[in-house]
């Protein structure tokens, strides 16, 4: 849980947007 | 006899299939993984010229269903993927209420939390 | 046995919003409803997944309870992960 929610932080970040949505858990979900 | 190649078949391979430097891809790599929640210590993998880094996302589009097979079946692990990827078009332009959150709320019971 | 499923669901999906609160106020970025349900459906799929493994390990050991041991073979493939787990284990057992 906590690893898939830092990897969707981490590409929030990496988006620049404060909030991890579902299009941002997507793109870490394969490598999750 | 050995579990190698013969030299016939080395041959074959060498012509056919290996990828050398007169190839533009002289090989292929998979992203390698690691916890970000767990301490760990990593060193930064510069990419490699001519090594072609696979992607894990670029086909996702794709995999919201099973396609095809041919004498094997999808594993669990494609199974579970398939489903959260359903799940989450599903929920891709909800607003405010979640669906899954009202729909699973009536059975939370805090002695099954604790 | 629908019902004890649903429950068991909602208690994952209960904990998983403590956890990514967690993490929201660690990283001061909110994750929406709809991430935490779905990090709570993959966690519950992935324990689906786990338990028959578990099963499966304390069965070749000829076992018919699962120990912390068939826990750690869950966690080979990754050496930090079985690390971190065979510490917290050592961890409960002190």
């Amino acid at each position: 849980v906590i690893e898939a929610a830092v990897r969707g932080v981490s590409q929030a970040q990496a988006e620049d947007l404060d909030v991890v949505d579902v299009d941002q858990l997507e793109k870490v979900l394969p490598q999750l | 006899k050995d579990g190698l190649l013969s030299e016939e078949e080395f041959n074959l391979w060498n012509r056919l299939y290996r990828l050398g430097d007169s190839d533009t891809v002289k090989g292929v790599a998979l992203p390698r993984s690691h916890f970000l929640s767990l301490q760990e210590d990593r060193v930064a993998q510069e990419p490699t010229t001519g090594i072609h880094q696979l992607s894990l996302s670029e086909w996702s589009v794709w995999q919201d269903h099973p396609l095809p097979t041919h004498q094997v079946e999808h594993s669990d692990r494609c199974h579970h993927f398939i489903s959260i990827m359903q799940m989450i078009e599903g929920m891709r332009h909800e607003e405010d209420e979640c669906s899954y959150e009202l729909k699973i709320k009536p059975f939370l019971q805090m002695e099954d939390v604790y | 046995q629908y019902s004890h499923r649903q429950r068991l669901k909602a208690a994952v999906h209960y904990t998983v919003g403590c956890l990514c609160q967690e993490v929201e106020l660690d990283k001061q970025v909110h994750l929406s409803k709809q991430t935490i349900a779905a990090i709570s459906e993959v966690t519950f799929r992935q324990c689906e997944n786990f338990a028959k493994d578990l099963e499966m390990f304390a069965r070749h050991a000829k076992r018919s309870t699962i120990t912390t041991d068939d826990v750690k073979l869950l966690s080979r493939r990754s050496n930090s992960l079985l690390k971190y787990i065979t510490e917290k284990n050592e961890e409960i057992t002190q």
